[in-house]
């Protein structure tokens, strides 16, 4: 039975939070 | 000294000293050079003034300086410490030290949680995060029913208000991501441990010998 995520796992998946996408060339 | 002004005075607009810079981050000088590197790229995308504007901020981060985005602005204005509408090399530097894997859990906790307090209130409320997660809905073009919507946010107040009173205060949220360490992976970016050898053509130029 599939877990629902909650909110802050969610949000952590925002392209607008992957600060390592800085340093990709 | 003599040197140390001629050293000053070689160095372009806006590049703070990486020996104190490095004093006051966990990157060590080598790294603080590598990092302008990457500043100096960046900060130059559009205009080349020395500084990241909010432009600069999203081409970098989506490949599109108009995208907009909830969370890449709440990150911009965060690492813009001065409030004055662009980051500067000391801003960059002592911001992305908190990203650094061997920051301390408290310093990513606090940005975390600045980061999602986006009213600036001193707690993180409902609103917010139903704010967040459709905010991150349009984003990934996914749409869910308000009902769906609704109860990620309940899963999350149970999981995360313990004392009931329909917002997450700063103990709360510690505790809620001590128990919930995949909530705080994005605090890492494992990138900045090997900064220079992602930058290595501060090799070439350096200047200062690191002390450690």
């Amino acid at each position: 039975r599939p877990v629902m995520m909650n909110a802050f796992e969610l949000i952590s998946t925002s392209q607008g939070l992957n600060l390592g996408s800085l340093f990709e060339k | 000294m003599g040197c140390t002004c001629a050293k000053q005075l070689k160095r372009p607009r806006g590049y703070e000293d990486p020996v104190a810079l490095a004093s006051q981050t966990y990157f060590s000088v080598s790294e603080v050079e590598a990092l302008y590197e990457l500043f100096k790229k960046l900060s130059s995308s559009m205009v080349d003034d020395g500084f990241i504007n909010k432009e600069e901020f999203q081409l970098a981060l989506f490949r599109n300086s108009k995208k907009q985005n909830l969370f890449a602005d709440r990150i911009f204005e965060l690492f813009d410490a001065k409030h004055d509408g662009v980051i500067g090399f000391g801003e960059f530097v002592k911001s992305l030290s908190v990203f650094h894997p061997n920051s301390p859990q408290a310093d990513k906790e606090e940005f975390a949680f600045q980061l999602y307090d986006l009213w600036q209130t001193g707690y993180i409320e409902r609103e917010e995060v139903k704010e967040m997660v459709l905010a991150l809905l349009n984003e990934s073009d996914m749409s869910l029913s308000d009902d769906i919507i609704e109860a990620i946010v309940d899963k999350t107040f149970i999981e995360a208000d313990s004392n009931g009173d329909g917002k997450i205060d700063r103990e709360e949220w510690k505790a809620f991501v001590a128990r919930n360490p995949s909530s705080m992976k994005i605090m890492t970016v494992p990138y900045l441990k090997d900064i220079t050898t992602t930058f290595p053509s501060f090799i070439f130029r350096s200047e200062v010998e690191d002390a450690d």
